[in-house]
């Protein structure tokens, strides 16, 4: 077909396979106030991780994550579940990072709020690659980019 | 475990919260 696709911003969307490791659900608020350092961020979820809270790994089964102006969504593999839904106006950031597990894993972690804003949860899902996390990053960046110029 | 590059993206929305 002759629709050009991808060269027009505003519909960015992107899909990725990634594996789901596991959330941190519903932090208070002064909780999450101290989760604003990435690295704050990083060693809350190792601590997590050690607790026994958060798998060290993920379980085998992919996911499909997409990123777009409306959010991140993440289905099974067959897209016939929606698994998680995280609406752009409730992510406060997403931090990736090497799993430090030497197979260059990367760790992506979205923090999300309520629409209250009284808490947050980490939702923690890992990439095949630095290089998948970083256009994860960069499609959502432009997605950020995109609503805040459509808020004007 | 030793963190190598970390990235960030921060929603303008909730800069500094």
């Amino acid at each position: 077909s002759t629709k050009s696709s991808g060269n027009n911003s505003s519909e960015t969307c992107a899909e990725f396979r990634v594996k789901y490791v596991g959330a941190i659900e519903k932090l208070q608020f002064d909780m999450s106030k101290m989760l604003q350092e990435p690295l704050d961020l990083i060693n809350f979820i190792d601590a997590a991780q050690q607790d026994g809270k958060l798998p060290f790994v993920p379980g085998d089964k992919e996911m499909i994550l997409f990123v777009s102006k409306h959010g991140v969504k993440v289905a099974s593999l067959d897209q016939c579940d929606v698994l998680h839904r995280h609406p752009l106006y409730l992510i406060v950031r997403m931090l990736c990072y090497d799993d430090g597990l030497g197979a260059g894993k990367n760790l992506l972690a979205l923090k999300t709020t309520d629409p209250e804003q009284e808490g947050c949860t980490i939702w923690v899902y890992q990439c095949s690659s630095s290089e998948q996390a970083q256009s994860i990053c960069k499609v959502l960046s432009a997605s950020f980019d995109c609503a805040l110029a459509s808020d004007k | 475990i030793y963190k190598s590059a970390v990235t960030t993206v921060v929603n303008p929305k909730y800069e500094g919260k």
